[in-house]
């Protein structure tokens, strides 16, 4: 038995739809170099903001339980909106994970 | 390598 190896961590971040926007901007994607979209920016005042535990550089694994790999970017991105956009559920659960660990 | 219009792509929501 050995140190444990250290090893991404998902997190699933639920972020409540408690503004207009979502406030955030992804790029990547599959056939880029960034092959899974990451958090570029997150604007303050949007839900993703309110929400305080996504952050600049997660990337997204899933959305609402939907993969994102092998997803190009306009597809990926398409996920995302109708999840904000959906009546359904008043909040979209990411699996993120922070890069390089 | 990438196509090259992919690269840069970013989108708001």
């Amino acid at each position: 038995t050995g140190s444990p190896v250290p090893a991404p961590t998902a997190t699933l971040v639920r972020v409540v739809k408690n503004a207009n926007t979502l406030g955030i901007a992804i790029e990547g994607g599959a056939n880029t170099r960034q092959p899974l979209p990451r958090i570029v920016t997150i604007q303050k005042g949007g839900s993703a903001h309110n929400c305080g535990q996504l952050k600049v550089g997660h990337i997204i694994l899933e959305v609402n339980g939907i993969s994102l790999r092998g997803r190009e970017h306009k597809d990926a991105a398409r996920i995302i909106a109708e999840a904000f956009k959906t009546k359904e559920k008043d909040h979209i659960d990411f699996l993120v994970v922070e890069p390089g660990l | 390598s990438p196509p090259k219009e992919y690269e840069d792509e970013v989108t708001f929501f």
